[in-house]
């Protein structure tokens, strides 16, 4: 699939 | 979440309360930068739109709701409702000398080529440069009224404190992400000649106002 980065800050 | 992250998030919120109280209570937004609004409205809306697409925490999606509808409150305000007291003459910064550059940079320094990820990358390199049209525009007018220099301060502060949380991150958690860290970097680097003027001279009481 796809990457996806997943960002946790704002 | 850490203290520096938390400090640094509620030093963002503060900065974009202070902005609306002040346009709101003084019914003008003078000496503010629509450009560098519009800029930042420009930022959330791209980074945020994960909102549909990734949760992280009830946190983390109230705030970004928060930022982005701050935001285009204050576009509203600034372009609609107090319109007449925007003071566009000085307001002359060429935004496209930051936007071009920060999308161009975002296509060849990126995580991972997809288009959300080009989105959030452009977010990160364009919300660095995006205060420029606020400082050309004090520097422009040669003075900030106090509380636009308590907004410019809290602003500032937020991405310093996020330097904090990053390098609080590395060693408790080895998180390490060099696109947030070097563009949070030239974005705190661009406030230290105004945190200079404001320890020096709003902190004194005094009105900040260039020689």
């Amino acid at each position: 699939g796809e990457a996806i980065m997943k960002h946790d800050e704002l | 979440m850490n203290i520096f992250r938390l400090c640094g998030d509620l030093s963002h919120l503060l900065a974009i309360l202070l902005l609306l109280f002040k346009i709101w209570k003084t019914r003008s937004c003078a000496g503010i930068s629509g450009k560098t609004q519009l800029l930042f409205t420009i930022v959330y809306t791209a980074r945020y739109l994960d909102l549909f697409t990734s949760f992280v925490s009830v946190y983390n999606s109230v705030m970004k709701i928060v930022f982005l509808t701050a935001s285009y409150g204050t576009l509203y305000l600034m372009f609609y409702k107090f319109k007449p007291t925007y003071d566009h003459n000085h307001d002359s910064f060429r935004i496209l000398y930051l936007i071009v550059p920060a999308l161009v940079l975002s296509f060849i320094i990126v995580h991972v080529y997809t288009v959300m990820e080009i989105l959030w990358t452009f977010s990160i390199y364009l919300e660095a440069v995006a205060i420029m049209p606020q400082l050309f525009m004090v520097s422009r007018t040669g003075e900030a009224e106090t509380i636009t220099s308590h907004y410019l301060f809290a602003l500032g502060s937020y991405r310093a404190l996020y330097i904090l949380n990053w390098i609080y991150r590395y060693y408790t958690e080895d998180f390490l992400d060099w696109i947030t860290i070097m563009a949070g970097i030239v974005q705190t680097i661009l406030y230290c000649d105004f945190f200079y003027l404001y320890i020096t001279k709003v902190l004194k009481g005094k009105r900040l106002s260039l020689p």
